[in-house]
């Protein structure tokens, strides 16, 4: 049986105005590495958990894509981070929300569902689960790029509601 | 939002989803990602499913575990039970994009949105880059 992985790095309307040529090829380079984490561990016989673990944390740590780093900013201007898995093989699963410190929400997602009763850990007790584990710990300011902190100005500029034409996320 | 579903040698699917949500959010909102069978979910009997798109339509919609329980119980296609979820989201006022994989291998994907950062690699040697239609 052959091996299959499909990444994606989030939708919208990205032409013309929120997408340069520039952003969009490293986007695509981004996707290209991503493809190779994956690639790497499912060539070689390995299992589907680790290589969509490999893959997203690929993407996390690459600030074309909203998660991770480069990811979007709450109202009050800081990075809350959410992040699941699942296996397949025993419906296992795991999730985080609203981290703020913890740089690879993927791999406390897996650490909750390998290493705790639970499926979902939330805020500030989801990080300090993340940092028991191991996981490594940043500052918030390590997820945050100029060019998101200019998105949320203007969407605060509007009156920081969801409208669907000046939306990033 | 990110994502990944992988299919392997075995026939074992997984997926993975992570996103910092959307931009000004408050009051600790979450949204589909992190919700189990919502953004993500992954079942050996029927296919691995990530999501990306407006949340709470995702939410609404159990995105994941609908396009699995199409599959499963319904016995759809890969590609109908994705594209029937899309058309569910959209029923509901959302719009997004989903990706997924079956046991066998079979990939599908489809968005209802302008554009959706997307890629496949598989051991036949197929890789694709897209953003676009």
């Amino acid at each position: 049986m052959s091996w299959t992985l499909v990444i994606h790095g989030g939708c919208g309307a990205m032409r013309p105005a929120n997408l340069s040529p520039e952003v969009e090829e490293r986007s695509r380079a981004g996707l290209d590495n991503a493809l190779d984490a994956g690639r790497a561990i499912l060539a070689e016989g390995g299992s589907a958990i680790d290589a969509v673990e490999a893959a997203a944390r690929v993407l996390e740590d690459d600030p074309c894509f909203n998660a991770g780093r480069g990811s979007v900013l709450t109202a009050d201007g800081h990075v809350e981070l959410d992040a699941a898995i699942m296996d397949g093989r025993d419906r296992n699963a795991g999730a985080v929300a609203g981290l703020r410190t913890t740089r690879s929400p993927i791999r406390a997602a897996r650490a909750a569902m390998e290493r705790s009763p639970h499926i979902l850990l939330t805020y500030d007790q989801a990080d300090v689960f993340a940092r028991e584990q191991g996981l490594e710990q940043v500052d918030n300011d390590y997820f945050i790029t100029p060019e998101r902190k200019a998105q949320l100005d203007k969407v605060l500029a509007a009156g920081g509601n969801f409208d669907a034409d000046i939306k990033y996320g | 939002t990110i994502g990944a579903v992988a299919a392997d040698s075995q026939g074992h699917v997984a997926a993975a989803t992570s996103t910092g949500g959307l931009t000004a959010k408050r009051w600790g909102r979450v949204g589909d990602s992190p919700l189990i069978g919502a953004g993500t979910y992954a079942d050996d009997r029927a296919c691995a499913v990530s999501a990306t798109g407006l949340g709470e339509a995702f939410i609404r919609a159990v995105g994941g575990h609908q396009l699995a329980m199409r599959m499963l119980l319904s016995g759809e296609s890969l590609q109908a039970a994705l594209d029937a979820v899309l058309a569910d989201v959209g029923a509901l006022g959302g719009t997004g994009g989903l990706i997924a994989v079956a046991p066998s291998g079979e990939a599908a994907w489809g968005f209802t949105t302008p554009g959706m950062y997307r890629a496949m690699a598989s051991g036949n040697g197929e890789r694709h880059v897209a953003v676009y239609d």
